[in-house]
């Protein structure tokens, strides 16, 4: 029990380190354990230095930074504990350009064992998609689906 | 195991039938603000089986029905229904695609089949308990919720490592 | 002081209404007392209503819609209440385009009493502003400030 | 009144002296994640007297002070300026133009000066307050924080009706 979740713990730990760097294209991070000596009931801490930068504290990070990390832990997750399909809303909105296209990169990738479903503004992520539905309401309070090429979705949402 | 189709009708602003298809790979939902793409996640989510009205942005069970906008009456009731592909049988059964529906009424009753037969919801939880899709799985990321990931408290975090493991 | 409270109430709740009939672009939005007998306890409530929608839970509005409605509160605050300057840190990161269009529109209007400071990604606003600097870090780790223009913006920063 | 500058030295990753001119307006500051657009907002609540380090997303004032790079030492104290024009004398005092300065060691040593003439934190917080710029107030609407104009209790949303009243 305990030895499953040290287990678990090492190799989501590895991941999120690479996924970390990956994204930020450098620097590190770390998942440390808060009471190493209990297994069953520590916590877990989440250490993040941007490539260049001083460890610090996660609440200087800036808002894209930390919603960057928290994916690079989210691919962790997925990566070691896969699940079959994953719904994404509005993940990246902190994200600068350049990080949504990391962002959708690293999906492209993960995507190969998992399906991902995202609600998305991003021009960067729309890119990436394989196929993309319209939500609109022509009648006011009703929803209506279409699907959506992405030619379309530049008159309305570059965003 | 994939997500081959969401059948919703009555469900918060859905409502017509509606209808999505989908593939493995990346599907992206894009739309104004308000139109109801989130409001698809949460019919997702319902129809795993979700049971606190808070992760659906409601107050009571009601709100989940369609409520009429200025031109169409309220529905009586709303429902959910998910096909997956299971031909690997990442379910534990022995179907090689699965239905999984789930209807409410306003007046309180609900409902629930798992390929026509009707179950309780309890059926549904379990049917899902270890493929990761299960109550504490990260499968559904919400809006506004991808940096609870780095805020939860360090005992928070551990659901993943556990219910993994 | 009872009196002054409910003045004040008063004139927000109502420039309230107003801000958000026009950044909705229709309907209704309200201030509601929670315990009117008594001004000096009382908290507020709002209310909401989007064109064409139902009346519901504040919690059933979507994202955009919900930081539309607290931008409206806002701006109806800063016309009862003016104040010398503001700062906005990427308060329209929520919003489509369309919506980013009225929001920048509001604040040009109101730009006229208000010193505005906006922290953005969106090209919506970026187009209303007077005047727009850029922050990078071409040392890693050590922020540095350029005044830029608009037409720079496009290459790094369309969102 | 309006901001004619704000001087920052060695405020979180503005190691150098930087200076931002400004105009009545509206004026954008843009840039990729972690550049330091927020970090200016901070500065801005810090020289204005903000004695939370949670406000500033800190865990100690010293938090605030350039902690180096890979590349560069640390410094050992950062100091904030802003610039005011006063000439409708909207701050209770004689100038045309205020001048507020905010210095931090540290050794945990801090400095105010108002027209270069040293004072408390006191003195600058009942400078402002009665210009729409004091503590309570909707000047400074931090990142990720529009939302919660609606989500606090009604009780929290007194503030602005009482404070302004
Ligand atoms: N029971 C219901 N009946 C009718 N309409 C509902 C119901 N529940 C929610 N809605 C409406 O659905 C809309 C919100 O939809 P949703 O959250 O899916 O929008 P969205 O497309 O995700 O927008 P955003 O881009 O702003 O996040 C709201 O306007 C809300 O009033
Ligand atoms: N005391 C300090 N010394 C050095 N660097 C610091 C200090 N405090 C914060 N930082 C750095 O400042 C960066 C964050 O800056 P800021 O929050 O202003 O970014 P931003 O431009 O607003 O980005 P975003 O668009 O993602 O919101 C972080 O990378 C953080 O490490
Ligand atoms: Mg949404
Ligand atoms: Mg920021």
């Amino acid at each position: 029990m305990a030895a499953r979740f040290m287990e678990t713990f090492q190799q989501i730990r590895v991941e999120f380190g690479k996924a970390f760097h990956s994204l930020f294209q450098g620097g590190e991070a770390d998942l440390v354990l808060t009471n190493p000596a209990d297994p069953l009931t520590t916590g877990i801490e989440v250490v993040a230095k941007p490539p260049g930068k001083k460890l610090q504290n996660l609440n200087l990070l800036s808002g894209g930074e930390r919603a960057l990390t928290a994916m690079a832990l989210l691919f962790a997750i997925l990566r070691v504990r896969p699940v079959p399909f994953c719904v994404l809303d509005e993940v990246e909105a902190a994200l600068d350009e350049a990080n949504v296209a990391r962002f959708a990169h690293e999906l492209r990738v993960l995507a190969a064992d998992t399906q991902f479903i995202v609600i998305t503004h991003r021009r960067g992520t729309m890119e990436e998609a394989d196929a993309l539905y319209g939500v609109t309401m022509p009648e006011r309070g009703v929803s209506s689906l279409v699907s959506v090429r992405l030619s379309d979705e530049m008159d309305y949402e570059t965003a | 195991m994939y997500l081959k189709q969401i059948d919703i009708l009555g469900f918060k602003s859905f409502a017509d039938k509606t209808q999505l298809v989908l593939s493995p790979g990346i599907t992206a939902i894009v739309g104004p603000n308000g139109s109801g793409k989130s409001n698809i996640a949460d019919a997702l989510r319902w129809v795993l089986g979700e049971q606190s009205v808070r992760n659906l942005r409601g107050s009571k069970m009601e709100d989940v029905i369609f409520a009429g906008s200025e031109l169409r009456k309220a529905t009586n009731f709303c429902e959910v229904s998910i096909t997956l592909d299971n031909t690997d049988h990442h379910l534990p059964v022995a179907f090689e695609e699965v239905t999984i529906t789930r209807r409410a009424f306003r007046s309180g009753e609900s409902e629930y089949w798992i390929n026509r037969q009707p179950c309780r919801l309890k059926d549904i939880h379990e049917l899902f308990m270890d493929t990761g899709l299960g109550r504490e799985a990260y499968s559904i990321i919400g809006q506004g919720k991808i940096e609870e990931m780095l805020s939860t408290r360090p005992e928070d975090r551990r659901g993943p490592f556990e219910d993994a493991a």
